[in-house]
């Protein structure tokens, strides 16, 4: 037996919108303690990890650790015919081959049971390695969602860049060149608006702009993104959400021939 | 270049 209930539905949505391009299928494992997904993309170039802590939700009932094959276009279409104002509930039996999603308006006078069809997904289990990272920024989400979006207008690759004089995103393509600087700005109104940069040592990694734009669709899950980056090392782009867990999506560098 | 297979910085678990 397996009962969720989620009153800020919205992020449930959020969160498939942000993976669901870049992943096609995967198992949700359900435990006592919150419930978590691991998937790398069809291309075996970026990693998703995703999580969220069972603290989060108004009810949450696993009796045992269970794992849901679940095709994510499917699963956002049937997301998406919830209101963003409305309490998700994810109901599923064991040894069921179906799980059950219910949209509850916030003032109770429409409820909607949808059923989509599980499916059996092999997938191979990664452990991630607790890395000692040469450089963590934390900037603006919408920050760096509007760089990537800005540089993949000009070249296909961005080099990212961090020194103490700040961090550096840099692309080239046909039409020429493009360099943007942020300085660490801890002077601001609002903590999320600032840019942090813990730097042990310089770092410059290359990576694809196409899957650094696909993670930004993750933008509306947090105010704030944190990068992490260590030579020949995934770099690591989180969107912690809010008291419940995180979305992080991790990317293997470019690497000159 | 090429993309490093991202494998690599991981772990496979069986």
């Amino acid at each position: 037996m397996l009962e969720l209930r989620l009153v800020q539905g919205s992020l449930l949505k959020k969160v498939l919108e942000s993976i669901k391009d870049l992943v096609n299928d995967a198992n949700f494992d359900f435990s006592s303690s919150g419930f978590s997904l691991q998937s790398m993309d069809s291309s075996h170039v970026a990693l998703v990890a995703l999580l969220l802590k069972s603290e989060g939700f108004e009810h949450y009932r696993c009796d045992r650790n269970t794992s849901m094959g679940m095709n994510l276009g499917n699963m956002s279409k049937m997301l998406k015919c919830a209101g963003n104002d409305d309490i998700i509930t994810i109901k599923g039996d064991d040894g069921s081959d179906t799980v059950t999603f219910m949209f509850e308006s916030p003032t109770q006078d429409k409820i909607a049971d949808f059923e989509m069809k599980l499916m059996d997904i092999d997938s191979e289990h990664l452990g991630i390695p607790e890395a000692e990272y040469h450089a963590i920024v934390k900037m603006p989400s919408a920050e760096f969602a509007r760089i990537c979006k800005d540089l993949a207008s000009i070249g296909d690759t961005v080099v990212i860049s961090v020194t103490k004089e700040g961090v550096k995103f840099s692309t080239r393509g046909d039409i020429g060149t493009a360099n943007i600087v942020l300085r660490q700005n801890t002077t601001v109104d609002k903590p999320e608006d600032a840019t942090v940069i813990e730097m042990n040592e310089p770092v410059s990694m290359t990576f694809a702009l196409r899957y650094m734009n696909s993670f930004t669709k993750a933008t509306p899950l947090s105010n704030t993104v944190t990068i992490s980056m260590s030579p020949d090392l995934p770099v690591v782009v989180e969107y912690k959400i809010a008291e419940m867990g995180y979305v992080r999506f991790y990317l293997a560098p470019k690497m000159e021939e | 270049s090429r993309i490093q297979h991202i494998l690599e910085g991981f772990y496979l678990l069986d």
